[in-house]
């Protein structure tokens, strides 16, 4: 999984 | 976005407003850590580095300015405003939250999901985010009389982190390997954090007493 699909949280 | 999430960002939402319209309507911070203000700050300002690089959506961008703007002028107001920084209690507000932030920093560099600077900022701020209510709770134990507003504040703080706890939930259940242990494993020692708050605010709430919690 990208860490980046977690970025979207705040 | 599920609504989990979205909850949990109006918790968190609400959990800022209270503590700002305490502190600018009674203009007092009776109560309120200053340290655990400031290293909600510093959640922010580490977290949010892409801010202005990575869009994810209007709102995701609009939240991040609102938790930005309302922190910093938290600490600004308890810091500097003539008449709020006289109701700062610094003697009781004395954790050393500077000797927090090193474990933390060291942890997110060992331990992260990809050795760049925005990654390493971006996993120290989820670190520092589940200690930072620590000077707050000492503060608490130490000065023992919760006002309202802040007893809500921190119970809305504790919810935003239980509604998170079921959006990775949902999200591990609905999504393709959404997987993402430092946030969980963080976020879950956050939560705990607060369940002794919660046990005596909820005992206060349902005796129908005065919030104490005990020496």
């Amino acid at each position: 999984s990208t860490p980046s699909d977690l970025k979207d949280e705040l | 976005m599920n609504i989990f999430r979205l909850a949990g960002d109006m918790t968190h939402l609400a959990s800022v407003l209270v503590l700002l319209l305490k502190i600018h309507t009674i203009k007092s911070c009776a109560g309120i850590s200053l340290k655990t203000q400031e290293l909600f700050a510093i959640v922010f300002l580490t977290r949010y580095l892409d801010l202005f690089t990575n869009f994810i959506s209007i709102y995701n961008t609009i939240m991040k300015l609102i938790f930005l703007g309302s922190s910093f002028s938290i600490v600004w107001y308890i810091r500097r405003h003539r008449v709020v920084r006289r109701s700062y209690d610094k003697d009781q507000d004395t954790f050393r939250h500077f000797f927090l932030m090193w474990p933390c920093l060291i942890l997110a560099i060992f331990i992260n999901e990809k050795f760049t600077l925005k990654e390493v900022m971006w996993t120290f701020s989820i670190y520092l985010e589940a200690i930072a209510i620590l000077p707050q709770l000492v503060m608490l134990q130490r000065t023992r009389n919760i006002d309202n507003l802040t007893g809500q504040y921190i119970f809305l703080l504790g919810a935003y982190r239980a509604f998170y706890i079921l959006n990775w939930i949902y999200r591990y259940f609905t999504e393709e390997h959404y997987v993402h242990w430092i946030t969980w494993v963080a976020g879950v020692i956050q939560t705990l954090l607060y369940g002794d708050f919660f046990y005596y605010y909820f005992q206060s709430w349902k005796n129908n007493v005065k919030l104490e919690l005990p020496a």
